[in-house]
């Protein structure tokens, strides 16, 4: 392997795609790219972000010939792609006039292309032995790609070994909190299902909070437990108790979310908690009026808003806009009515940017997804509110489910994360 | 995969060493006349071909054509300091 000489200083990296290709879905390119900075992530303590707006650490865009830079892309084949050090800014181009394909032996993979140039956006250079990922060379797909010992041993050359993983990928998920692997910790059997999603389920899945912490990861609390998830389903071994594992965290909290110093921020009644990296920080919990002057007690949620990454806070039919970087953070034309969130309703139980850069809100076991451009809930099939049981818990929902309101609500088969 | 910029030639085989960091880039523009000894290029191909993994002839043989007429990365092979590193511009 070869280091490029360059690194970031920080661990969470944030990116942005503002050129999507043609010829591929925009939610099928976010996976994929998000697939990719996973590799490097599940090595070291690296964390990627998503953003769909505002400024980022990496720039990803497709384009096709001359682009600004002055290295042109050649058309199909030859060049696929190229991506600029950390010292040159870390920006990922892809050559637009490629087939860009996804699991397929036709055309070329974006996963792994994506996977590769990241690495050069975090500092590799180019590796002389042939099977490692950062070699030079276009291989074609391999539909069990695993990262090389070569590449393993160089990004930990930069950025350190991740909390629980030495040098192999062939572990997808992480325990957590990173670091506190020896914490005893308290889990949970429902006796239910075996996945430990019972409480998430169904009608009655009404949640406390939802986030996505520093690792990237979608966590849901409820009550006195939380839970992490996986692509499909909670993960193995949840739920566990929100005291045991978050030193100094009551249950039944308000809202949280991870703005983007990777700091999670935990809200409940008229006080808040910070952490950093899952340990709580020195003198919290402190008072909303000593961090988040303005904010109301007992919020609904909270969430750093994919459309412009500031964050906003909701309680019963109002919400507040809270930009750290003004001042006062909070306009004096807030609050605003929730209706301006076309399709959402009132007393919201969560809300969340996932790492697909969405915004998602949920109430009483259903969710809705925000479309930022058109400022309204999303369309979809099914469309929304969907059930967030079957959607994000991999709960087993039977055929029928009886609304509020009486009438019937089909449901198909889990299959798949939205 | 439909090969954009075949390397069978031995301007091509040139160009492509300077591009990726192999040759001085100079000679990336043929019209500057820049002259280079036939023993820079031998070695400039053999490194490429040592990058490779390829038998080190230091000849433009099928095999080392084929390689570089491969899809790949834009980024240069060899990475070199201050005027030859990439910018952003």
């Amino acid at each position: 392997y070869a280091l490029q000489g360059s690194r970031w200083r920080v661990k969470q990296l944030t990116y942005s795609i503002t050129k999507y290709p043609s010829a591929l879905k925009t939610a099928d390119v976010d996976r994929e790219l998000a697939k990719a900075f996973q590799v490097w992530e599940d090595v070291t303590e690296l964390t990627f972000v998503h953003l769909r707006t505002g400024k980022v650490h990496i720039e990803i865009r497709f384009e096709s010939g001359e682009h600004g830079d002055g290295d042109a892309f050649d058309g199909t084949g030859g060049t696929l792609a190229h991506a600029y050090f950390p010292i040159y800014g870390g920006d990922a181009h892809f050559d637009e006039s490629e087939t860009w394909t996804i699991n397929s032996y036709k055309g070329t993979n974006l996963f792994q292309v994506a996977a590769h140039e990241f690495g050069h956006s975090l500092g590799l250079s180019h590796s002389d032995v042939r099977s490692a990922l950062m070699a030079p060379f276009y291989r074609g797909y391999e539909p069990n790609f695993k990262l090389d010992n070569d590449d393993v041993v160089a990004i930990q050359q930069l950025y350190g070994k991740s909390g629980n993983v030495a040098t192999t990928t062939e572990t997808s998920s992480r325990p957590l909190p990173p670091g506190r692997a020896t914490t005893p910790r308290v889990s949970f059997d429902d006796g239910s299902n075996g996945r430990g999603n019972a409480e998430l389920c169904g009608s009655e899945g009404k949640i406390d909070t939802m986030f996505t912490g520093p690792d990237n990861k979608a966590y849901v609390f409820k009550g006195e437990k939380y839970w992490k998830l996986e692509a499909e389903a909670v993960a193995p071994g949840y739920p566990r108790s929100i005291r045991a594992d978050w030193e100094g965290l009551p249950g039944n909290i308000d809202a949280a979310f991870t703005w983007t110093n990777g700091r999670t921020y935990f809200f409940k009644g008229s006080r808040y908690w910070r952490y950093t990296n899952f340990e709580l920080d020195a003198d919290y919990p402190k008072d909303l009026s000593e961090g988040f002057a303005g904010v109301p007690s007992n919020i609904d949620t909270a969430l750093v808003w994919s459309g412009n990454g500031k964050i906003y806070f909701f309680k019963g039919s109002q919400y507040w806009r809270f930009d750290p970087q003004q001042k006062p953070p909070i306009k004096s034309t807030y609050p605003k009515d929730i209706s301006n969130w076309e399709g959402l309703p009132n007393s919201l139980d969560a809300a969340f940017q996932f790492t697909n850069g969405y915004s998602y809100f949920f109430k009483n076991g259903q969710y809705w997804r925000f479309n930022d451009r058109s400022f309204k809930v999303d369309e979809g099939q099914p469309g929304y509110p969907r059930p967030a049981g079957k959607w994000w818990f991999g709960c087993d929902e039977v055929n029928f489910k009886t609304r509020p309101g009486g009438s019937k609500l089909f449901v198909d088969r889990p299959h798949a994360n939205d | 995969h439909v090969d954009a910029a075949p390397v069978s030639t031995d301007t091509q085989a040139m160009m492509y060493l300077a591009r990726f960091g192999y040759l001085d880039p100079a000679l990336q523009n043929p019209s500057s006349g820049a002259l280079i000894s036939g023993d820079s290029v031998r070695r400039a191909i053999i490194d490429f071909q040592s990058f490779a993994g390829l038998n080190q002839t230091g000849i433009l043989d099928p095999e080392t054509s084929t390689w570089m007429s491969k899809p790949r990365c834009g980024v240069r092979d060899r990475v070199g300091a201050g005027s030859s590193a990439r910018r952003k511009r």
